[in-house]
């Protein structure tokens, strides 16, 4: 039975995607068996890999279409279902579901169609926003991952993610769990960047993760359409993000 | 009349907040009144410069409640509309409305308190999304700036921002003007950044401005709930954003 992961931040730019891509294309070039979903109306998941698939996330959640259908082959044991503009239209049509049913389409769906026998790890990179598409993401997964850059209006975010997170679990009832907070772009020369990753680690303990380090090669990846290790195999980047899939995969979801 | 500008990109973290708050804060400092909006539910415009109002966007957007009530006086010249979490609330109330009435919202309310009348200029701080809300924000404003970072992703993201600005105009009837391009983070000594900033330039010739530079002083202004005049005023950051604040005032929407 699969672990499904969100990685969350309604914060723009904290690298989310970016973490998505890696962490997946990671865990799968171990030989487990990924679904990576993109939940963002931007599509950078596809735009990262150079995929398109014939079809969206979107006919998933409001046409009910098949998931396993939609999923896109793009490397040995990693599957992708794409997302494009027609995601923020799924938003509007999820609004205007009844309250009781809006945040569980995605989980209904995912269910319905037995996803979970079919893959290990389902990634769910989530776009930058406090939405019915990202509470949808909250109430399918089991685990969420934090990214968060590192300075202060990083910090106001994170404050939100962790009440919306609450607030789900009063009105679904079931928790997801915060498996960690990863620190993105760290530029250990900047006192700010040092302050912050200390607040976090105050705060969140050994659930504070090896940082991310600021590296122009992850920024240059999706330009190949390559993943990190594709790219820059010898980068910081690649080890930084190498770490964080070794953590995943010797981490079990522990209540 | 006010010059309605909207400070919009659908991709998260390009500098929108920074560039709203820096931008109407320099003007302000000129002699103009300014009317700065939080568009975006995680408040950013009100943590950066540490103001809290009574009512926020949502109550103007939702029940109607004046915006000249609901405006907060931070500096001489300046006053901020907040945000919070409500607003994610009125985005859903704005799916629920008519699709013929939703976008209009925010330009009616506005309209009907002659808030034009109050502001030489209203600085409109979109989030991260291609949502109801920043339709509301390109509805009611007569000029777009968009902050682009620079690298591919964030080419990406400037096409949906020129895809969606086309099709409001299709719909609304009405063309709101690119009035600038400000590409930002530009750090001069990657690669990437260089090349990034050659295809805007190539791509909006005039109306790719002088870039932000990238200056820790930025991020931790917030952190002193300061403006980047009043934090460093001699750093890169100030020079770039006062540079940017002479461009506006001097550079008149022309058609
Ligand atoms: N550690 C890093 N060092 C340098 N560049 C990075 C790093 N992480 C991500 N980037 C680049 O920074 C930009 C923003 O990252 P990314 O798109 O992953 O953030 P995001 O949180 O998914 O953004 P959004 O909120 O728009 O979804 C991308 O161009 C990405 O390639
Ligand atoms: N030129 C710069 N150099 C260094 N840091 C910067 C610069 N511009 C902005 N920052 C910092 O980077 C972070 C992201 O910037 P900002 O919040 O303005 O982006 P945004 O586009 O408004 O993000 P969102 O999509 O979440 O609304 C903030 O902490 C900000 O203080
Ligand atoms: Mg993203
Ligand atoms: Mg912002």
């Amino acid at each position: 039975r699969a672990r499904v992961i969100a990685v969350l931040n309604q914060k723009g730019g904290t690298g989310k995607t970016t973490t998505s891509v890696n962490l997946a294309a990671g865990v799968a070039e171990k030989g487990f068996d990924v679904l990576l979903i993109d939940m963002d109306a931007q599509g950078n998941v596809g735009a990262s890999l150079g995929v398109k698939g014939e079809h969206t996330l979107a006919s998933v959640l409001v046409e009910g279409r098949n998931p396993m259908d939609v999923a896109v082959p793009v490397r040995g044991h990693l599957d992708v279902i794409t997302a494009d503009e027609s995601l923020a239209a799924a938003e509007v049509w999820l609004a205007r579901q009844d309250d009781a049913i809006a945040p569980h389409v995605l989980a209904s769906r995912m269910t319905a169609a037995m996803v979970q026998r079919s893959y290990q790890y389902i990634v769910i990179d989530c776009g930058p926003s406090l939405n019915l598409l990202n509470r949808n993401a909250l109430t399918y997964a089991d685990e969420v991952i934090i990214p968060v850059t590192c300075d202060y209006l990083a910090l106001v975010g994170v404050r939100q993610v962790l009440r919306t997170i609450r607030e789900i679990d009063k009105h679904v009832g079931h928790a997801v769990r915060i498996a960690g907070v990863v620190p993105t772009f760290f530029d250990p020369r900047t006192r700010l960047a040092r302050e912050s990753i200390a607040t976090l680690q105050g705060h969140f303990k050994e659930r504070c993760l090896e940082p991310i380090r600021i590296n122009t090669r992850l920024a240059e990846a999706p330009t190949h359409r390559k993943t990190i290790f594709e790219h820059a195999p010898e980068s910081h980047g690649a080890e930084d993000y190498h770490r964080l899939v070794d953590w995943l995969v010797t981490h079990q979801a522990a209540e």
